[in-house]
């Protein structure tokens, strides 16, 4: 464990409990995209199967636990607790449509091929784009809450501070992982232009806005 | 192959 792992990890966590907190008090689940919410659940369930049979340590346990049932609480309170208010008008972005190719790609290009590992190169392939309805839904809503943004810029700095874990683990402990790697690029890069709104907007106090 | 310690990453 490394500082910029740890504080990815912890930003993550940030993410997660800011997105649950932002729907449970404002009892409204506006400018959220439930399409990524169900992505991120599907990505955490297939990464960490090994939950039971695999331990590594308690905070390994415990994160993975949390991870778990926070998305599933998120999910529960958009689709059925505070389903009235659900956006599906502005959530369109089709799943299937990087679901499929995803699970395409982790059937050809993995470390192993058994069913474990596929479903942890699947989870590490998904876990890049299940963002992609949420910006996207921004993008038709033209803007997004503040909490949201926050919750965005969270889920965005942990998966680039895990880039910095990975050059800190090659160089220190000569360990690489070229999938997760290039699937923790691309998920950074995906983020890119909210990180850009974000800081000139949003950290001066303005709305997230997208030009119209 | 590097990625064996992978797993012990969330």
């Amino acid at each position: 464990m490394n500082i910029f792992r740890l504080v990815g990890d912890l930003s993550h966590l940030l993410a997660i409990l800011l997105l649950l907190w932002k729907i449970w008090k404002t009892r409204s689940c506006a400018g959220v995209s439930g399409k990524s919410q169900i992505m991120f659940g599907l990505v955490y369930i297939t990464r960490y199967l090994d939950l039971f049979t695999n331990f590594i340590s308690i905070y390994n346990t415990t994160m993975k636990a949390i991870f778990i049932a926070v998305a599933i609480a998120t999910i529960y309170l958009i689709y059925f607790k505070f389903k009235a208010t659900y956006d599906s008008n502005h959530d369109t972005f089709r799943m299937e449509f990087l679901i499929v190719p995803v699970g395409g790609l982790a059937f050809l290009v993995n470390h192993d091929f058994t069913a474990l590992e596929i479903l942890w190169t699947f989870s590490i392939y998904l876990e890049s784009v299940a963002i992609l309805p949420q910006l996207f839904m921004i993008s038709k809503t033209g803007e997004a809450e503040t909490i949201t943004s926050h919750y965005l810029f969270a889920l965005g700095s942990y998966r680039a501070l895990y880039i910095v874990n990975w050059v800190y683990r090659y160089y220190f402990e000569g360990f690489f992982d070229l999938i997760a790697i290039v699937a923790g690029c691309v998920q950074t890069i995906l983020y890119c232009d909210f990180f850009y709104l974000y800081v000139t907007k949003v950290m001066h106090g303005k709305k997230l806005s997208l030009p119209a | 192959k590097y990625s064996e310690d992978t797993k012990d990453e969330l």
